[in-house]
């Protein structure tokens, strides 16, 4: 097992703090349409780095904190947690779980946290680097990047080709 | 950096022809690098040649057969480089039967190395799961569930 | 020419309104001419506000909210104006089984006027056709066979 | 009814004479990913006068005749024919039945037939008019459609609205 849950707080539609749970073998995420399961593979995607708004749907990176509904009002931060299992040692921490964030405020920049401290990007990306994990394309498709993956003039092919090499 | 480019190259285009046999088989598809100049640059392009036809540009290919195309190169890459984790959403859409549940049998073998998760409507899909994440939404707001599937194989 | 489209857009807008709220009900969506400018000219906006949420830009919703308002579009504009043809390819793919089923009874509504055929692979939209046309290949060439559909109600 | 049936012939991947009989109700074309479906409605949209190849996802308009399989060497000629019901003579013509045709060589344009004789493009468009048959849009909607009627940027908005005026 490599991701053993995510926790979403604020971000999209996930207002409330959210637990989702994982483990070995294949994950299903299920439900009615609108309901937010794009929004738990964005919620990743921006974890992973994206830095487009554009790729999460948005114009502006604070698109993606919780903006209100009819029974709740916005809130003013979002925060996506990754937690991986390093039972292994496979990472350079001394405990058997690495998490890694990223927060951002309305007002702001984002913030990243790793194993719950402020950090540096520069450390989360040491933290893919050594799991594995390379750019957000590598890790996620959605249903839309097919064809861009077979557009004739993309680069796409090219990035996920280098990201092997 | 174009030696381990090339080398990289050489060996995705070996395992995308082999995915891409194993998901529609009796089919054709290799990587080719077209003109002149160098190999950093020049433009990737993917030709596809589906079980009985000839082949065509890809804009020709059903939207099947184009996302087949696009899971057979990714993986292909998976082969060579496994992500530790993938996850999928809803590109199991436009696949028929036959073909979603070779793209399931393909999932499976990648297993060993790599943690998918995926978004999905398709029954057929969500019953090859090992475990099913519900999401629903109330007063605009997102939750998560547990989830039984009925009708189970198994259950 | 710009009286004869403002009437129909106001006329299209209410049915849109109106179709919009059968298909996701307790939604609303309506039409806007934002900005200067004449009515031949300017930008249609879509504004639309899904059931228990607040109103965002189109490109925020989902996948299969985005296929009910654009089929509610359509239908707005044909309850202003009957198409007497119409040929739907794949749109009910992004809808889970209860907008699908909503999406069903709309074509029923419409078919007094309309003569609708739809491209499909879900099974509850094959359930409620009156006929099924199947597409065969071999040998990399089409042909039309007979289809009969297994464990439809009824039979 | 209107539309009784749709005949193909060399149109993509319909080499041989293929009639498909239509009727009252609700028809589903169905079958596995690749057999045709789409191309069945590229075909309706063709003789509807689509002009863009794009829009048939080709480069060309010659890239919709049969251009060969494994089985069969490429044929020289497309065409498809849509037969329209006039029991109730709404259309000008002193028939039960009125057939459109839209033909095209591998060198040449498209040439239309009215009734099975050839005519002007000039013809079929008022056949289309008198029928209520709008531009191919208005008939036919598309998944790709989708996006394109919902973009910002986007006339077809407009241009459904103005068939409807
Ligand atoms: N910042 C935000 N605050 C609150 N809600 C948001 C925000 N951004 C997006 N949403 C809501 O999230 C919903 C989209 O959710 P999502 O795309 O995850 O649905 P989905 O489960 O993937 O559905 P489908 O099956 O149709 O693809 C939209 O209705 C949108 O209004
Ligand atoms: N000019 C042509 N001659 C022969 N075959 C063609 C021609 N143009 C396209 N084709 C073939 O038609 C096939 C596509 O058919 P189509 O798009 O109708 O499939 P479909 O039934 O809609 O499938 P899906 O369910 O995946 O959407 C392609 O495999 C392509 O090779
Ligand atoms: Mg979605
Ligand atoms: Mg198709």
């Amino acid at each position: 097992m490599f991701l053993t849950r995510i926790e979403l707080l604020g971000f999209k539609s996930f207002a409330d703090k959210t637990i989702c749970t994982l483990g070995d073998g294949l994950t299903a995420i299920v439900g009615p349409n609108g309901c937010g399961k794009s929004n738990v593979v964005e919620a990743i995607r921006w974890v992973l780095g994206e830095q487009r708004p554009s790729a999460l749907r948005g114009k502006a990176m604070g698109d993606v904190i919780f903006s209100g509904s009819s029974s709740l009002g916005p809130v003013s931060m979002a925060q996506v947690t990754l937690v991986f299992d390093n039972s292994r040692g496979t990472l350079p921490f001394d405990a058997p779980e690495v998490s890694v964030a990223r927060r951002i405020y309305r007002d702001g920049e984002s913030k990243y946290l790793l194993n719950m401290r402020s950090c540096m990007l520069r450390e989360i990306k040491d933290v893919f680097y050594n799991s594995g994990l390379g750019a957000p394309e590598y890790a996620i498709m959605q249903r839309e990047a097919i064809d861009v993956l077979l557009a004739n003039r993309g680069s796409e092919r090219r990035i996920l080709i280098e990201e092997a090499a | 950096a174009r030696d381990r480019f090339s080398a990289a190259y050489e060996r995705v285009n070996d395992h995308f022809a082999a995915t891409f046999a194993t998901l529609m088989p009796g089919g054709q598809a290799r990587l080719e690098l077209p003109g002149e100049g160098s190999m950093l640059t020049r433009e990737i392009e993917i030709i596809v040649r589906p079980p009985g036809k000839r082949s065509r540009p890809i804009e020709l290919l059903s939207g099947g057969e184009r996302a087949l195309t696009a899971l057979a190169f990714l993986f292909g890459v998976y082969r060579e480089k496994a992500g530790p984790l993938c996850i999928l959403d809803e590109v199991d859409a436009p696949l028929d039967d036959a073909n979603t549940s070779r793209f399931m049998d393909m999932l499976d073998a990648l297993s060993a190395n790599t943690q998918f998760i995926i978004v999905t409507h398709n029954k057929h899909t969500m019953a090859r799961a090992v475990r099913l994440v519900g999401v629903t939404m109330e007063g605009g707001v997102s939750r998560l569930v547990p989830v039984e599937l009925k009708n189970r194989p198994g259950q």
